[in-house]
């Protein structure tokens, strides 16, 4: 549970600047504000399907900055040919919602 | 995988 986050601190600032631009509301984005900066990515909507059911860890329908992060993470990885996990890895599970 | 009907939280689905 102490294992370091897979998001690299430089990432993360990365990834919350782009979070902030998108306008969140009370810390948190809505499904239709992050999903034209998934669909940006190129990737198949099936695979950015399960990009959100793995970040969105509490079901919420939306995306606070640390699940926004994930999303964000896994778009990346996905794009450099990885693919996505059926499952979120614990290393990739916020040290938040641990 | 998704579950079947009901709303979902999903909006790639």
């Amino acid at each position: 549970a102490d294992a370091p986050w897979v998001v690299k601190p430089e990432e993360k600032m990365k990834f919350d600047s782009i979070f902030d631009s998108l306008g969140p509301v009370g810390g948190m984005l809505s499904g239709d504000k992050v999903k034209p900066v998934l669909l940006n990515s190129k990737l198949p909507v099936d695979i950015l399907g399960r990009v959100w059911e793995l970040s969105d860890l509490d079901r919420d329908g939306m995306l606070d900055r640390d699940e926004f992060s994930v999303a964000m993470y896994l778009v990346y990885r996905a794009l450099e040919g990885e693919p996505v996990p059926m499952s979120l890895p614990p290393p990739l599970v916020p040290p938040s919602k641990r | 995988q998704y579950p079947a009907g009901g709303s979902s939280t999903n909006p790639f689905l």
